[in-house]
């Protein structure tokens, strides 16, 4: 809290790395299969 | 409720996060919190979590060593993208900087089964949504501290830092905004649908150009808690072709390309009504607003029971196709062209939910992707909308659009996540029930 009446939170940020995964993720056998199954079955995606 | 769920499905990419830390009963119990615009619930994991893995990496609420602490007991569970969460209702003092919420409502998790929370760099939610979307009816935090006269406005507001190089995360401010963190004036717009921060939107331009598709508007939500941004294939796979993105190559849309087309072409040339041109080519049926898939599947190649989905699937590429050709018509190309255009994009269907890899090497010659809300433009360029995973040879580059079609009444719609929200400082007004974008600084 501050003089002008303002209750200020830090927010702290989380790099991006290639230990987080979102890369790896692109790569891993789970989104291949998915992208697999997606041409087949589920062409306007899961929540069309 | 199917309708909420979908949304809340986004919540599987957490990969550029901004969190915080809040204090939990009394003496206070820390935790680090995602602000979360697109959720209504607080929820901790509790030290009656004993079966699931992700709770022995985080702090655990203890009520037994809360002085303030208030027994509900009320099941609760909010069900994510890849899993869920359950557990059930507390009630006790919360801490958010110096201010104490006092007699919060919160759920302890005793059930965290997804890997997503595994590896979650932070332990639990604070959602900032309204009350309509919470679950078991809680009241949200910000309630209670408008409620107790916290705060002096009913106001909210995020500054989120894209600077790489700095350490500084950024600001979420109750009460108002800080006027060090934005350039000018907010354009504020209403909230059309209480529940999230939902408001109407007009066209997504890329490069400058219309995409046509959100011509006769869309929704969007501004969601802190989403990391990227998300909106209806048909716009997000033009966007891939401008930038280059990997997509899916679909069978589908190319066999509707090839074989209806020309069909197509010459229907809209004849200013057929664009909505029907896909039942009239007999692809979908019209339900009055649009072609909708008329539920037949090919049972050609069924094997096991299953269908292919084809004949949904054909309705949906139908759909892209008229928007892409409409696109390209007004802009006068060719027909030639056009046919040839189309079935490009074909190839650059994002994935359902997923992320599409550009060349890192091209980002400067990406076009910019701007937003039209409250009738001004509100650019992207592509250092903005591109995430860029490590550095030298081994960086990646992975595209900040993804594919999210949700059907009328609610849709189309965008998640604005924090891509959008860090180069665009974002007030959320429940006084005035209206969003406000203004530059970040």
């Amino acid at each position: 809290a501050s003089n002008d009446g303002l209750l200020r939170i830090g927010l702290k940020k989380l790099k991006l790395d290639h230990n987080n995964g979102l890369a790896a993720r692109l790569e891993s056998k789970e989104a291949k299969d998915l992208r697999a199954s997606i041409r087949k079955y589920n062409f306007r995606g899961k929540l069309g | 409720d199917g309708s909420d769920t979908d949304i809340v499905a986004l919540k599987n990419y957490m990969d550029a996060q901004y969190f915080g830390e809040i204090g939990v009963g009394t003496p206070p119990q820390k935790f680090t919190v995602i602000f979360d615009t697109g959720s209504s619930n607080l929820w901790v994991p509790s030290t009656k979590c004993y079966f699931s893995v992700p709770c022995y990496f985080h702090s655990k609420y203890k009520s037994s060593e809360s002085s303030t602490y208030k027994k509900n007991g009320k099941t609760a569970a909010i069900r994510y993208g890849t899993g869920a969460i359950s557990g059930f209702f507390s009630e006790d003092n919360v801490k958010i900087g110096d201010i104490v919420v006092k007699r919060q409502e919160f759920i302890e998790a005793t059930r965290e089964p997804s890997v997503t929370f595994l590896v979650a760099k932070f332990d639990g939610i604070l959602g900032l949504g309204f009350k309509e979307i919470s679950v078991g009816n809680a009241t949200p935090v910000w309630y209670n501290m408008v409620k107790q006269g916290l705060v002096k406005e009913p106001v909210f507001s995020f500054w989120l830092n894209r600077n790489v190089e700095e350490e500084e995360g950024g600001e979420l401010v109750f009460g108002g905004m800080d006027p060090n963190h934005f350039k000018g004036k907010h354009t504020y717009v209403p909230v059309t649908q209480k529940g999230y921060w939902q408001f109407d939107m007009g066209d997504v331009l890329i490069d400058g150009k219309e995409s046509g598709y959100c011509n006769g508007g869309c929704s969007a939500i501004a969601d802190s808690g989403t990391s990227l941004l998300a909106g209806p294939t048909t716009v997000v796979t033009m966007i891939n072709h401008a930038i280059g993105a990997v997509g899916v190559v679909s069978q589908e849309c190319k066999a509707v390309v090839e074989q209806y087309g020309q069909t197509i072409m010459d229907l809209l040339l004849t200013e057929a009504h664009p909505k029907k041109i896909c039942s009239q080519v007999g692809l979908c049926t019209f339900d009055g607003t649009r072609g909708v898939s008329a539920g037949i599947e090919s049972v050609v190649d069924e094997k096991d029971g299953r269908s292919s989905g084809l004949g949904d699937a054909m309705c949906s590429a139908c759909e892209m196709a008229v928007v892409w050709m409409q696109n390209q018509l007004r802009r006068n190309q060719t027909q030639d062209r056009i046919l040839n255009y189309v079935n490009e994009l074909c190839e650059r269907l994002p994935s359902p939910m997923g992320q599409s890899a550009v060349e890192c090497g091209s980002i400067s010659s990406m076009p910019s992707v701007s937003f039209t809300i409250g009738g001004k433009i509100f650019d992207l360029s592509p250092h903005e909308y591109i995430l860029k995973v490590g550095e030298g040879a081994a960086a990646q580059c992975i595209s900040g659009f993804m594919g999210l079609d949700i059907p009328p009444p609610r849709g189309p719609l965008w998640i604005l996540g924090d891509m959008f929200m860090g180069r665009y400082h974002t007030v959320f007004d429940s006084g005035k029930l209206r969003v406000g974008f203004a530059e970040a600084a």
